[in-house]
């Protein structure tokens, strides 16, 4: 998994 | 980004513009739940923390997000304002009256226990996509307590529903395109959602077909 977890959605 | 996410997005923002055109219109905001779009606007906040520290301008959809997010902010506000001020009088005070402590207590333990990662801005993001699960409650509640609505307070639901409805086809479509997809958080909280609104739909539609307004029984 990613470092930082990007919400990419709203 | 896929047509079901843009489609969903464009939706919501089209259901709020609904609402304020409402408001607008008719110079009252009777039927509408106050209780709820204070929630929207806890819900938009908190959620939106990550604004102060994201770069607009990194991605085209970092801008994307960034405009709508902004855009959710201050719309919510704005029918807050409308509500608690200028059209204060009209208010449905005593029909608006669902305790959301009931809400907003198990959203907070839900928030605290079941996210994705042991930080402050994920916790408040997690607690952020429950409280948004429920937060048309309060309306649905005043809804059905007063019977009937005008027609565009019923467009306004619908179209928050219809987003609903959107975006499910929006994770569905990324599931099958996305390898690494699994956002269950968002899967749970958003059926959850989806499925508050099925109850609405029925009479909505029963209404509709018959060309009334929307009264239920």
């Amino acid at each position: 998994r990613r470092q930082l977890r990007i919400h990419d959605e709203l | 980004m896929n047509l079901f996410r843009l489609g969903g997005d464009l939706l919501h923002v089209f259901s709020i513009f609904v609402l304020t055109l409402k408001i607008k219109t008719s110079k009252n905001v009777a039927g509408i739940s106050l209780r709820t779009q204070q929630l929207y606007l806890l819900v938009f906040c908190t959620r939106y923390l990550d604004l102060l520290f994201t770069n607009p301008f990194r991605s085209g959809l970092t801008m994307y997000n960034t405009v709508f997010k902004i855009l959710f902010i201050a719309s919510s506000a704005y029918i807050v304002y409308l509500m608690r001020k200028k059209y204060k009088q009209t208010y449905s005070v005593k029909d608006d009256t669902f305790r959301v402590e009931f809400l907003i207590v198990p959203a907070c333990l839900a928030g605290t226990l079941f996210h994705y990662r042991n930080t402050f801005f994920e916790i408040v993001w997690a607690f952020s996509i429950y409280m948004e699960s429920v937060a048309i409650i309060p309306q649905l509640y005043l809804l059905q307590k007063t019977g009937e609505v005008e027609n565009l307070t019923s467009h306004y639901i619908a179209c928050l529903g219809g987003y609903r409805a959107l975006y499910l086809l929006n994770w569905v479509w990324r599931f099958f395109t996305e390898p690494r997809y699994r956002h269950w958080i968002e899967w749970i909280a958003g059926t959850i959602q989806t499925a508050l609104y099925a109850d609405f739909f029925y009479y909505y539609f029963l209404n509709k077909t018959k060309g009334q307004k929307l009264k239920l029984p």
